[in-house]
């Protein structure tokens, strides 16, 4: 993953849901966590900047590299729930 | 370790 092609997106909280389901993460076969599905009406869907296939580097700063699935998704979830921000930044990679 | 067996864990939010 080289750094040409990550981006940063912000999804701003504008929705109950975030709308998005993850799979992977370190000890799989998909070492990061890879964005499977994005729900309409959802704020990654609303954002329109997440895709499916794209992988999730970072969550508000915090890298995901080495984390096991549940614990990637405990910080998702975390950064989502927490009302001392109104949005979620994700440093997504587009595997070529 | 050996990967686990979550392989396919899927996790909606």
């Amino acid at each position: 993953i080289s750094a040409l092609n990550t981006a940063l997106v912000r999804v701003v909280k504008n929705s109950n849901t975030l709308g998005i389901a993850i799979e992977g993460g370190a000890n799989t076969r998909q070492p990061l966590p890879r964005i499977v599905t994005i729900q309409k009406g959802g704020s990654a869907h609303n954002c329109g900047q997440l895709k499916v296939g794209q992988v999730i580097l970072e969550v508000n700063g915090i890298s995901l590299r080495g984390q096991e699935h549940e614990e990637a998704a405990r910080i998702i979830a975390e950064a989502f729930k927490t009302k001392e921000k109104d949005h979620i930044d994700f440093l997504v990679a587009e595997l070529g | 370790s050996p990967p686990k067996d979550y392989e396919d864990e899927v996790t909606f939010f």
